[in-house]
């Protein structure tokens, strides 16, 4: 699940 | 954004400057694994690739930026410009030994079988270890020296926010993403034995020393 919401994360 | 997030990026900062800080002040990488820098250098340059694919935000472009740019100054700093009090003998891990797992199991364990999300994979899995030939030189030499003490702390205590991040999102927004979750959890545990030094020892004052 690695959508571009979890992407923002560092 | 929510505060563990926050805390945890500008913890991850506070490290990578108290790193370029030591060194710089004291013109010297003693106590430091290059071993490890270079890993950093391959999790960030692997990880922030979508930077020239996807902008999400200005803060998040800078904090890419700078984590790529600082991770190549300390490597420039360790290995060209303090190249003499580089600490060869003790840095001995084999880092092949970490890159090789993490990327066939990046093969094998991702989100979607694309280039862009196995070298993001990659990356978070490499990041959990990365640290590993640096507490490999502080075992070897038995002790750190304290800003050496206080990177590791800042650096290890940014991935231990992250999993409060991701708690709070999971409650939150019902968002979870499983390998960085799982990866992070190993980073943080990596780190625990350190802590338990740190605080015991450095945060009283003393030397960062191992029991012989």
């Amino acid at each position: 699940a690695n959508s571009d919401e979890s992407k923002d994360e560092l | 954004m929510n505060i563990f997030r926050l805390a945890g990026d500008l913890s991850h900062l506070l490290a990578i400057i108290l790193l370029l800080i030591k060194i710089w002040k004291t013109r010297s990488c003693a106590g430091i694994s290059g071993k490890s820098q270079i890993l950093f250098a391959v999790v960030y340059v692997s990880r922030y690739l979508d930077l020239v694919t996807t902008f999400i935000s200005l803060y998040n472009t800078l904090m890419k930026l700078v984590f790529i740019t600082s991770s190549f100054a300390t490597l420039y700093l360790m290995y060209v410009k303090f190249k003499a009090t580089y600490d060869h003998n003790h840095d001995s891990f084999r880092i092949e030994f970490l890159l090789l797992p993490c990327f066939v199991l990046a093969l094998l364990i991702n989100a979607s079988f694309t280039p862009l999300e196995v070298l993001w994979t990659f990356s978070i899995y490499l990041e959990a270890v990365a640290i590993l030939p640096q507490l490999f030189l502080v075992s070897k030499t038995g002790e750190a020296e304290s800003i050496t003490s206080h990177y590791l702390f800042a650096l290890g205590s940014y991935r231990a926010l992250y999993l409060l991040n991701w708690i709070y999102r999971y409650y939150a927004e019902g968002h979870y993403d499983l390998i960085a979750i799982f990866a992070g959890a190993i980073q943080t545990i990596l780190y625990c034995d350190f802590f338990y030094l740190y605080i015991t020892k450095v945060l009283k004052g003393k030397k960062l020393q191992l029991p012989a």
